[in-house]
């Protein structure tokens, strides 16, 4: 199975067009691996981006650099993955 | 039997399908399954039909789980199939619709993703089949649709989970669904379940222009909304997926709307704890009865406005 240890949510609520479209190159790289759970397409909406641990430092320097704002929805995705996966087999074993 | 089963927890295919069995067995008279084909992988995709009697009766299309890690869209769909068949004969609206149209539910729209975010990769997004020449698999279903096909908001890329794939209704899970659309031919309503952020969507994505029908479906919605909203506050934003998230072609109430069906509406169902497609099993049957209410709404005025 794939794991998502340390991976990391983080939200950005873009506050101008110009900082939209650095998030959509950002969106454009392929090497961070990114996941964007939300796109930026507006500052009414938010951006939220799964970020693996390994290209935490490159986004958040990113981010920094442009001065785009941003706050971490989900610390580290697997312990939320390992609670949802623990309640299913609780629930299977009480249906048994 | 369908009352112990717990519509408060996320289930494998496997206990969905069976599910699907116990429903068919407790409500013979209203509840059938229909398989309407087979997946990539080969699983069975079935439809729960609700119907009172008679053929291709004006009818109501609603499908959940087309975004494999969306996982609260498939357990809102059981919740919501479970509820109609336990409120029919109680419920007199419902009661009415079902006198007179039939209700097809698509619980499992992607099965193959379905079971590899179980098994393989939670975040899985679009179907497992193989693109040729390409180390990355899965077409996303919903830039599938021969609606604007590989226009603006696809990706032409297979590595994207915006794929658009190599041709409108590649992807045989895509194909299944418009056959039996085309089939039946009595479809008053086509309405796709998505998650999360909390929008109700009328056509088009694949354009910004405005549908003939923009005024009624914009005020239909946000009737709906202002239900589903009244239960629990969970605000919703209403409009065209162009305007209210972006431009996104290939996709099915695109489609549907362009084959005829006025209704078409696409949810993307709440995370007001934001936790996008991990949202807790504690929060699957608020978000089914704050959603419930919107969809009998819908389904209300559908049955009132024939066309």
């Amino acid at each position: 199975e794939r794991v998502f240890i340390g991976d990391q949510v983080i939200r950005v609520n873009a506050e101008t067009e110009e900082q939209i479209q650095l998030l959509q190159a950002l969106e454009m790289q392929e090497e961070g691996e990114l996941d964007f759970w939300l796109h930026p397409v507006s500052t009414e909406l938010p951006v939220d981006i799964r970020v693996p641990r390994s290209s935490f430092s490159f986004v958040t320097e990113y981010l920094n650099a442009h001065n785009i704002p941003y706050s971490v929805l989900i610390n580290n995705l697997q312990e939320l993955l390992d609670e949802e996966k623990a309640e299913m087999m609780q629930n299977e074993m009480k249906e048994r | 039997s369908s009352r112990s089963f717990n519509f408060g927890a996320y289930h494998r295919l496997e206990t969905i399908y069976s599910w699907m069995d116990t429903l068919v067995a407790q409500y013979p008279n209203l509840v059938s399954k229909q398989e309407i084909g087979r997946s990539y992988e080969n699983r069975p995709m079935y439809v729960l039909k609700f119907s009172t009697g008679g053929n291709k009766r004006p009818a109501i299309w609603i499908d959940t789980g087309i975004h494999s890690r969306e996982w609260v869209s498939p357990a809102t769909g059981l919740w919501t199939a479970n509820k109609i068949a336990t409120d029919y004969g109680k419920d007199t609206s419902l009661t009415s619709l079902l006198n007179t149209m039939d209700i097809y539910m698509l619980l499992l729209t992607n099965p193959d993703g379905y079971a590899y975010t179980h098994s393989k990769d939670r975040m899985w997004r679009k179907t497992r089949s193989e693109n040729p020449g390409s180390r990355c698999r899965g077409v996303d279903p919903n830039r599938n649709w021969d609606a604007g096909f590989a226009g603006p908001g696809a990706s032409k890329n297979p590595c994207s989970d915006s794929y658009h794939g190599p041709s409108a209704h590649s992807e045989i899970e895509v194909k299944n669904v418009v056959n039996l659309i085309k089939s039946h031919g009595n479809f008053k309503s086509f309405i796709s379940i998505h998650a999360y952020s909390q929008l109700l969507m009328y056509p088009y994505g694949y354009s910004c222009k405005n549908v003939a029908h923009q005024p009624e479906l914009d005020s239909v919605g946000r009737a709906a909304v202002q239900k589903l909203t009244s239960l629990y506050g969970t605000q919703y934003k209403v409009g065209s997926i162009c305007k209210i998230i972006y431009q996104a072609s290939g996709g099915s109430i695109d489609w549907s709307y362009d084959v005829g069906i006025k209704y078409s509406f696409a949810f993307e169902l709440r995370d007001t704890g934001r936790y996008g497609f991990i949202l807790p099993a504690n929060q699957i049957l608020p978000t089914a009865t704050e959603t419930w209410l919107a969809l009998k709404h819908i389904m209300e005025y559908v049955r009132d406005h024939p066309y």
